[in-house]
């Protein structure tokens, strides 16, 4: 199974 | 803020209350717009309302509304989809906004005034992108396709190549794709599909999350898909007459 990336590995909190 | 029709709001709402449950819309002389992250960081959504949307719009003031999805939906279903929505918020009063809904042929008028809520938000600072695949479709068919691949399984793998666009999602006891190729006999701009990609790609989505994702087909007759590799996918969606957008951000799943 693959597993899930969150939003917050890919963009930053501005 | 003033809206010819309260369905643009009720449509709106629907495609995003599954993903969120409170958040800011920030309100400047541009129009309104929010940013939010679902609970489980899983998908960014953002939706914008230009002033292009409005009948009238007037914005002295940047204000941010801090606003509860339940309760907006509770005064929402008071009015009709044609009616006419006029959103006041005071800055001397930034308390609560208040919502009026016209409905002209009736002669009938409602008023109701809405709690604005303290919301820590956190705002993502998307990156410009160079992405690598760009589809674009009736946002009908896709649709479509998610809700029914989601049936299959939970994984739903999206490849791009000169084949055309491939969407296969695999379950336990079944396994389905469905290609989509470059429509050339299609006159219609909406009722076109359109690939452009550098490279052949592949990537894996959650079914679930794309399936709240495709509620938004309600806003707009098309719906284009910018992916690139190892990044969330972006699903946009633009509303008629420059009145705004709606754009999904979901993290892919990798092995």
């Amino acid at each position: 199974m693959a597993s899930q990336k969150r939003i917050t590995a890919f963009f930053k909190r501005k | 803020a003033r809206l010819p029709r309260s369905a643009v709001l009720k449509k709106i709402l629907d495609s995003v209350k599954d993903l969120v449950k409170e958040t800011n819309w920030d309100c400047n002389e541009e129009g309104m717009s929010m940013q939010a992250l679902d609970t489980g960081r899983i998908v960014l959504v953002e939706v914008m309302l230009r002033e292009a949307a409005f009948e009238s719009y007037a914005c002295e003031v940047p204000m941010t509304l801090g606003i509860d999805m339940e309760p907006f939906g509770k005064v929402l279903r008071c009015a009709g989809g044609d009616e006419k929505v006029t959103i006041k918020a005071s800055r001397n009063d930034q308390d609560h906004i208040e919502l009026v809904f016209e409905n002209e042929e009736k002669e009938r008028m409602s008023a109701f005034e809405l709690k604005l809520m303290d919301i820590d938000g956190e705002h993502m600072a998307v990156p410009d992108a160079e992405w690598g695949a760009e589809i674009s479709m009736p946002s009908s068919e896709f649709k479509k396709i998610v809700m029914d691949l989601a049936e299959i399984g939970s994984d739903l793998t999206i490849a791009v190549s000169k084949l055309g666009v491939t969407f296969t999602a695999q379950g336990n006891n079944c396994k389905g794709s469905m290609v989509l190729q470059p429509s050339t006999a299609v006159d219609k701009k909406s009722e076109q599909v359109a690939i452009s990609f550098t490279e052949p790609l592949e990537m894996t989505f959650a079914a679930p999350y794309m399936k709240m994702i495709t509620k938004a087909a309600a806003l707009s007759s098309t719906v284009t898909l910018s992916l690139d590799e190892a990044c969330p996918i972006c699903v946009r969606y633009e509303m008629e007459d420059n009145a705004g957008h709606i754009k999904y951000y979901l993290a892919p799943k990798e092995d």
